[in-house]
């Protein structure tokens, strides 16, 4: 075995070429790797080391800058976790119809201007003492800037008819232009409320599942075809 | 982990030599959760003739290779040889962790030779 290389010219350039300016600085907050990131990367790397085959099963070939179990092109397929989780004060008891809002932060100052979003899904995970009748209403509007503010635009409403799986919501589409860039840190205010009179739910966890296209990572795109 | 490069001289034919880069060994296994390295391999070799004209199995000789290296068997100072590089190339996939703790997963074209040629 031989000493790491020491930090230089030569790791940099390898970091250049994967597209990043430079490694993250000291050990990075270690924290579960999600399962959907672990099957999307071995669905594309069976092998810890990789053996020179592109094929899953004998016959497949998978598309290069294409995510096939989420069905989109891309080549960064990122998870974001919550940053207001650990600053968001436990919810008092309240009343029916008085449901709190949170306030929900995403770090997304990794994206970069060139990078083309394709899936943004929110997931959020609830907890409830109570199914109340006909289910809950989540709405996600743009969260004000400064504690207190109201809420901005509304980005979408949806039904969710029971708490208990992760509920996910497309932020693409209608809620945010698929050609918009992303602010470096996107705010986003989070309402659940029951449909009926019931205790309010409280949010156990948010995080962000972004994939985007960076095309001057994606060969194939710029090789002219013949 | 390297195959011993050839030194100078005739060597063996082109082929892919065998390389493992090692995340640990650059200093990145601590944000880089998988793979722990990747087979990326490298080209090397003469391609002499008949080397030029790429053995079984390998990518099909491009007639402008034949063609550089029937110069130069004929006159040596006339032309150089034609090169070893790669003909045949697999992506790979990173899953690390960024600067704000975000789980990334990149995936990189053209990372791995599988197959070399005489261009």
């Amino acid at each position: 075995t031989r000493a790491p290389v020491p930090p230089g010219p030569a790791t940099d350039a390898l970091l250049q070429a994967l597209g990043l300016h430079d490694a993250p600085q000291g050990a990075p907050r270690l924290r579960p790797v999600p399962p959907l990131m672990w099957r999307l990367f071995r669905r594309r790397d069976p092998q810890e080391t990789w053996s020179g085959s592109r094929r899953t099963s004998p016959g497949v070939t998978l598309q290069p800058c294409h995510v096939e179990e989420l069905g989109v092109a891309g080549n960064i397929v990122r998870h974001i976790p919550d940053r207001g989780a650990p600053t968001r004060a436990p919810e008092p008891a309240s009343a029916a119809g008085h449901c709190p809002e949170w306030t929900i932060i995403f770090d997304l100052s990794a994206v970069e201007p060139a990078e083309r979003s394709s899936l943004a899904r929110l997931e959020l995970r609830f907890e409830a003492a109570e199914a109340p009748e006909g289910g809950w209403e989540l709405s996600v509007a743009l969260a004000g800037q400064g504690a207190g503010a109201s809420p901005g635009l509304v980005l979408l409403r949806q039904a969710v008819p029971i708490l208990g799986p992760p509920v996910r919501a497309e932020l693409l589409g209608a809620a945010w232009g698929r050609n918009a860039s992303w602010p470096r840190s996107l705010r986003l205010a989070l309402a659940l409320r029951p449909r009926a009179p019931a205790a309010c739910a409280r949010l156990a966890e948010a995080s962000l599942l972004l994939v985007t296209l960076d095309p001057r990572l994606c060969h194939p795109l710029a090789r002219p075809r013949r | 982990g390297a195959e011993p490069m050839l030194g100078g001289g005739p060597g063996g034919a082109c082929r892919a030599r065998r390389l493992y880069v090692s995340f640990r060994e650059v200093g990145w296994h601590r944000w880089v959760i998988a793979p722990r390295g990747f087979l990326a391999n490298y080209c090397q070799g003469q391609c002499a003739l008949p080397a030029a004209l790429s053995g079984p199995g390998g990518p099909p000789a491009l007639n402008h290779a034949v063609l550089r290296a029937l110069m130069h068997a004929a006159a040596p100072g006339a032309a150089d040889l034609p090169c070893c590089v790669p003909a045949r190339l697999s992506p790979i996939s990173v899953l690390f962790f960024d600067n704000s703790d975000n789980v990334v997963l990149r995936q990189y074209e053209d990372m791995v030779v599988d197959e070399c040629g005489c261009r």
